[in-house]
């Protein structure tokens, strides 16, 4: 048989934050992200289909750092990374990207290509491009809470990598 | 950070990762999601992605640490997370949690923060969804 797990990120997640309906939507992003890769198993797909079907969906869901819904760089743009790795030995990951809308196909897309192992920032960007994923554009990715957790971060000071900093604050 | 890890019903394993980083980030800053061996990693034994605080899991070398452990020391799946998320990651000055799906098909969620967004799904089973302690940290029902 198969088996499949999923996370959503790990930190600092008070449960008061998860009134009015919060917990629900994520447990529904959760769901709808196990749905996507089990869907792909039950059908006798492969475990590497699976896991980017999986993490495409929760890229997909504002409510989770990836793609859709990434956190903002102190310059107030959002560069995301994705890694995908198979079993017998393949392996594909693209750093800094600012355009593919699901970065973790654009991971794939360079594990397929067979040359590369890693691609950054703007190759990465045109990489995705010339194997015609789908792009979107800068505000796509853009949500009010993530952007208030970069104001309440810049109001603070806060350097992003001191480790006195509450998760939440660093990690969304 | 979002991850993935599976096995086929034919006995592949993949890991998959993505990131936004972390807010406020210096631009340019690379965490652990894209350093394979860190936060992602996939051989024949172990299939793994982290989320937390990525330069420690990179120092630690996470991910493979998990993977060498199981097959070089003989321990199992959960020891070896246990020992990864519980004393490596901690003692390189990090925080988080990861999944791993082993070669037999078994699962660990393991995690040293509050909480952890996390599910799991075997064949025949039913999904099981947590955020908190819903069910011990490291196990899948």
């Amino acid at each position: 048989g198969w088996t499949l797990a999923i996370h959503g990120g790990a930190g600092t997640i008070p449960r008061a934050a998860l009134t009015g309906g919060k917990e629900a939507e994520y447990r529904a992003g959760l769901l709808a992200a196990l749905e996507a890769g089990a869907t792909v198993l039950r059908a006798g797909g492969t475990a590497g289909d699976a896991v980017v079907e999986a993490v495409r969906a929760l890229e997909d869901c504002p409510l989770f750092n990836a793609g859709r819904g990434s956190t903002f760089t102190s310059d107030g743009t959002i560069e995301m990374d994705a890694a995908l790795m198979l079993g017998e030995g393949k392996a594909g990951a693209v750093t800094g990207v600012t355009r593919p809308r699901n970065p973790i196909r654009a991971a794939r897309a360079v594990l397929e290509g067979g040359r590369h192992v890693l691609l950054s920032g703007a190759a990465a960007d045109a990489f995705a491009a010339a194997t015609g994923l789908d792009l979107a554009p800068a505000d796509y990715f853009r949500t009010e809470h993530r952007l208030a957790q970069l104001e309440a971060a810049r109001a603070q000071d806060r350097v992003a990598l001191d480790h006195d900093v509450p998760a939440p604050a660093r990690m969304g | 950070t979002v991850g993935a890890v599976a096995r086929d019903a034919a006995g592949r394993l993949a890991a998959a990762t993505s990131t936004g980083g972390m807010t406020n980030k210096r631009p340019g800053r690379v965490g652990d999601c894209p350093v394979f061996g860190a936060g992602t990693w996939a051989d024949q034994a172990v299939a793994i992605s982290c989320t937390g605080t990525g330069e420690a899991f990179i120092r630690a070398a996470a991910a493979h640490e998990i993977s060498a452990r199981i097959r070089h020391l003989g321990e199992t799946l959960e020891q070896a997370c246990a020992r990864v998320i519980g004393t490596d990651v901690p003692a390189a000055g990090g925080r988080g949690g990861l999944i791993a799906v082993d070669a037999a098909g078994h699962a660990a969620l393991p995690f040293n923060t509050e909480g952890m967004y996390r599910g799991a799904w075997r064949a025949g089973g039913r999904p099981f969804i947590a955020i908190h302690e819903e069910a011990p940290a490291g196990s899948v029902p």
